[in-house]
């Protein structure tokens, strides 16, 4: 058949950039809304929230997203903020 | 810990449990959460009231990726469990489940009581916390239900709120007072020492004596050990860094913080006869590795390396301990003396001379 060849490497890259960027702005990239508790986006840079969220979990801060940070990112959790509050 | 200011203001709050999730039946849903709350309710002044109709100050539901007005959303399986608000009202309190996650009582898929008790904690104020063995750490952690889930973190954290529970004495006029140190009858339950420190206890209370430079802390037993029961009646430290706590014919090992699963134990797994139904005093030789148990004018020797009771126990106590004729009401070691306490009075030991070298009061150790 002639579909494309699939790159499994290329689609994980996608997935964990996504989950990346999915897990910083649920978690780190929140100030708080007092009118309506609700939560509202930052400005910081994302190798920045990584870093915040590196540190707050105890892990190597690298500012990158090594597969330590990537194993934590997919643990069951709570979906209040980590900062912010 | 972090909390979110200000917590609620009044401490006799409602919830209401706005739907149930069909993983579990409703008795189960409405035991894990009243079990959740309990859990906050054991170290602060808060009383919570279940309602079934109206609003509540924490509603409790359950609901997939967008639900109702919410600000935020669920994610299907995994990933997000659960999310609460912080003290306020509309959402304020609120605390939602997401109904895509594998509900249960036990380790299977997410247990809803941990869940629970940890979204409480926003509920009530508080924050995320860093500390891997607390509650409020984010990420979800299983604990035996019959471990308690609150780490020292977690009660200083909610207790830097809301203060402590109503039965801490000196907070509520009328409420018991705490035994007096320097009273000319003071006696204890139990002491044992914990690396540099002896700890003295006595009803529900513990006292951390620094003997290096005589600072006493006087603490609640449950402030550290809120599982441990009032009344432990002997207590040692062993050669791992571990304490032994001893109430009637049930003992507890304690590592750090932590009540070690499994426990309580039955004393026999110890190698007691059925017929001994409980521990005056124990004392773990740090010389020998041997720990000696007093019970009435007898004592039983256990080797802590082999984990098993000397043959040849138990024997007088007087025999071997020339001198201490009484009951041992509890006894530690410190700097290689033993220390034995019965009533008001203590006696200095020498193991190494096999003779009493003085006769002291209990309270010695409290700079009265």
């Amino acid at each position: 058949s002639n579909t494309l060849p699939v790159h499994p490497e290329k689609d994980n890259k996608e997935e964990d950039a996504k989950l990346v960027q999915d897990y910083l702005n649920k978690f780190y990239a929140i100030d708080p809304d007092p009118t309506q508790l609700g939560w509202k986006m930052n400005a910081e840079s994302t190798a920045e929230k990584l870093q915040k969220m590196q540190q707050f979990f105890g892990l190597k801060v690298t500012g990158k997203p090594d597969t330590e940070t990537l194993e934590m990112m997919k643990k069951p959790r709570c979906g209040v903020p980590d900062v912010g509050l | 810990y972090g909390v979110t200011l200000p917590g609620w203001k009044k401490t006799n709050l409602t919830y209401r449990i706005v739907n149930h999730t069909p993983d579990m039946s409703k008795e189960e849903v409405d035991k894990a959460i009243q079990k959740a709350f309990k859990v906050w309710s054991t170290v602060t002044p808060l009383i919570f009231t279940h309602i079934h109709e109206g609003i509540a100050d924490i509603m409790i539901a359950f609901g997939t990726k967008a639900h109702g007005h919410c600000p935020r959303y669920f994610d299907g399986p995994l990933g997000v469990l659960a999310h609460a608000f912080p003290p306020g009202n509309g959402f304020g309190g609120d605390v939602h489940f997401d109904e895509d996650e594998d509900w249960t009582t036990g380790s299977a898929g997410f247990n809803l009581f941990l869940v629970a008790a940890h979204e409480f904690g926003h509920a009530l104020g508080l924050s995320h916390s860093n500390d891997r063995r607390a509650l409020m750490f984010p990420n979800y952690a299983y604990v035996s239900p019959s471990e308690f889930p609150l780490s020292p973190d977690d009660i200083s954290g909610i207790q830097s709120i809301y203060g402590s529970p109503p039965n801490a004495p000196d907070k509520r006029p009328g409420t018991p007072t705490s035994p007096k140190t320097c009273g000319s009858q003071m006696s204890f339950d139990a002491i044992t020492t914990l690396r540099r420190e002896v700890i003295f206890l006595k009803g529900r209370h513990l006292w951390r004596v620094y003997p290096d430079n005589s600072e006493v802390e006087r603490e609640l037993v449950s402030a550290f050990w809120p599982t441990l029961p009032p009344g432990i009646e002997a207590a040692y430290e062993n050669t791992k860094d571990q304490i032994l706590f001893f109430k009637g014919n049930k003992f507890w090992l304690i590592s750090g913080y932590h009540v070690l699963l499994g426990y309580p134990k039955n004393i026999n797994t110890l190698g007691f006869p059925k017929g001994v139904k409980k521990i005056d005093a124990a004392v773990c030789n740090k010389n020998t590795g041997k720990t000696d148990f007093f019970i009435g004018d007898k004592y039983w020797r256990f080797d802590e390396s082999s984990q098993s009771m000397e043959k040849g126990y138990p024997r007088q106590t007087v025999v071997d301990f020339p001198g201490i004729s009484q009951k041992v009401d509890a006894v530690f070691q410190q700097k290689g003396l033993f220390y034995f306490f019965h009533g008001s009075k203590q006696w200095e030991f020498d193991p190494a001379a096999k003779k009493v070298t003085r006769e002291i009061k209990s309270n010695s150790w409290f700079n009265c």
